[in-house]
């Protein structure tokens, strides 16, 4: 209604036939206030976020939103590696991991450990998937053997205590990946369940343990140097913020209709209460088909 | 070919014929409407209802240091009148009927039917929050696609 009635109309006019009213300056800044406000509403906040200039956007939310929106006239690249199957998720978050964060170095050159700050997750949103994409790199100028395929497996853990330096720390594995190193790729890990434990818990949250284990059949010299875990002292800030660790989580505020992305399934003693949720909603979905489906008739 | 099979491919051909004829007629209908948008119309042409153009760019309110994408969105919106008799098309409840015929006889306290979204679709954001976290969203009933009387 504001619109219609203040500023497109006037402004249509103006381009239509020719004949606008004209608006003076209080009445414009009036109806972008307004616009403003009532786009505010539509969009649930309270009030407009003003980010800290220099935040990076990874590349893989814009490959997203390209392949959510449809934009067929430039290419999109193969980093969907994940498996896709139907839970929904309205909403994508991205995070990097905390640099403030230092955590005990695992010992081992194969080692990283890493911290997400996951608070931001609203409580009110649904956990219905979540990602670790991890960038392995494959630089055919620096390696004499460009033909030789590489193996290495990629273990991500959850760490369950704070890490101290004496003690071994106590963890569990949450996924493995077994990654050929061919060309610079990304890959996948599924975290979904350290998340959902954070999300719920956030004091429990004591960081991942990435390892790179040589492959058995292929031991490689150091496979560190192809698997982005840390930032190397050569590498410029702006390259390592396009190479470096991303957790990306798959929410749903019941709000909206799902992003066509999915979710693969994850058997965790942790995320009972989570797995009802898409349960229910999962029903809710096959309600609503089979109500569509009755429409078409 | 002769005999039945002769007769279903005839009936096919036609059928394909219509349908290709009845897609033509959408076709010209379509740009008959773009071409004469609102505030344009002929001397006696009703401004009826139906959707209209409407641009939202974020640049107005200069919201673009905190979306990334889209920059800007074709929301639509729905205006016109809701004359009696009312077009199935433009008719979403009997009610608009009633108010409209009512409203018709001078009874200044029923209201004409108004001109309202009837179908709307959604789109996906990409923005930054107030803790610099990069979003990616979907926000339904955003964009208009059908218009009718309520």
């Amino acid at each position: 209604e504001l619109i219609t009635s203040t500023y497109t109309q006037s402004t249509y006019r103006t381009a239509t036939s020719g004949a606008p009213p004209p608006l003076t300056e209080e009445q414009k800044k009036k109806a972008v206030a307004a616009l403003e406000s009532s786009l505010l509403t539509l969009f649930g906040f309270s009030r407009r976020p003003r980010p800290s200039k220099g935040v990076v956007i990874p590349q893989y939310m814009i490959d997203l939103y390209r392949q959510q929106s449809g934009d067929t006239d430039t290419p999109i690249p193969a980093v969907y590696t994940r498996k896709h199957s139907s839970s929904p998720a309205n909403t994508v978050r991205s995070f990097f991991h905390e640099d403030e964060v230092q955590l005990h170095e695992c010992g081992t050159d194969n080692c990283a450990r890493i911290w997400f700050n996951v608070t931001y997750i609203p409580q009110s949103e649904v956990l219905t998937d979540a990602e670790l994409r991890i960038y392995v790199e494959r630089n055919h100028t620096h390696e004499p053997d460009i033909d030789k395929v590489l193996r290495h497996k990629l273990q991500v853990f959850e760490i369950m205590k704070p890490v101290s330096k004496d003690k071994e720390s106590i963890s569990r594995l949450i996924d493995v990946q077994d990654i050929i190193v061919q060309n610079s790729s990304w890959v996948s890990l599924d975290v979904h369940p350290a998340v959902l434990k954070w999300k719920n818990k956030p004091r429990e949250n004591h960081g991942l343990e990435i390892r790179v284990v040589p492959h058995r059949n292929y031991p490689s010299s150091n496979p560190l140097t192809h698997v982005r875990l840390r930032r190397a002292t050569e590498v410029e800030q702006s390259e390592w913020n396009i190479q470096r660790p991303l957790l990306v989580t798959y929410t749903d505020d019941g709000k909206a209709s799902s992003l066509s992305r999915t979710k693969r399934s994850s058997d965790s003693d942790d995320n009972n209460d989570a797995d009802d949720d898409i349960e229910e909603n999962a029903e809710s979905d096959t309600k609503k088909k089979r109500k569509r489906k009755r429409k078409k008739c | 070919p002769k005999g039945d099979k002769g007769k279903k491919c005839r009936k096919k051909r036609k059928e394909r014929r219509e349908r290709r004829k009845n897609k033509k007629n959408k076709k010209k209908n379509k740009e008959d409407k773009k071409e004469n948008p609102p505030g344009t119309e002929r001397p006696g042409h009703q401004n009826l209802c139906r959707r209209r153009p409407l641009h939202v760019d974020f640049k107005d309110v200069q919201w673009t240091d905190w979306i990334v994408a889209p920059l800007g969105y074709d929301a639509y919106y729905c205006d016109g009148t809701c004359p009696f008799p009312l077009s199935d098309n433009l008719n979403t409840t009997n009610h608009a009927v009633v108010q409209t015929l009512v409203n018709g006889v001078d009874a200044q306290a029923a209201p004409t039917a108004c001109c309202v979204p009837t179908t709307l679709s959604s789109i996906s954001m990409l923005y930054m929050d107030e803790h610099d976290k990069v979003i990616l969203k979907n926000y339904d009933d955003m964009v208009v696609e059908g218009c009718g009387c309520r």
